[in-house]
């Protein structure tokens, strides 16, 4: 994935089944972006990956005040591309059974 | 430390930790 400066990343192990999954979200690169990135800390939340679209969350993130809405781009296309290959690889992994 | 909390209104919870040490980049 393109180093957007924000990173997203597996806040749990994926067995290839859940539909909702935890993922977490932190600014490695706090210059990469145009607002203030108001916290420092890494952001944990749940996705649906079968009903959820990537930047209605960042949009969220942006309304509870992690964000300026300028980066809400970044962080939508950081989310994705994070989905987008946990979707790659559960479509080429058998999942484990529980 | 205690992980702050913020619920969003449609309903997501964003929990804010610190960021995983071991993952900062090395300046």
């Amino acid at each position: 994935a393109e180093d957007t400066g924000v990173r997203v990343e597996l806040a749990e192990e994926d067995d290839g089944l859940k539909t909702s999954i935890a993922l977490k979200l932190w600014v490695e690169d706090p210059r990469r972006l145009k607002g203030k990135y108001r916290d420092g800390g890494a952001i944990e939340f749940t996705f649906d990956l079968e009903k959820e679209v990537p930047e209605a969350v960042a949009q969220e993130m942006v309304e509870s005040g992690f964000f300026h809405e300028s980066d809400a781009k970044i962080v939508g296309k950081s989310i994705r591309d994070r989905v987008a290959l946990i979707k790659w690889r559960r479509e080429r992994t058998v999942p484990r059974a529980p | 430390s205690s992980a702050a909390q913020v619920v969003h209104s449609a309903g997501r919870r964003f929990i804010v930790s610190p960021v995983p040490e071991s993952r900062l980049r090395e300046q």
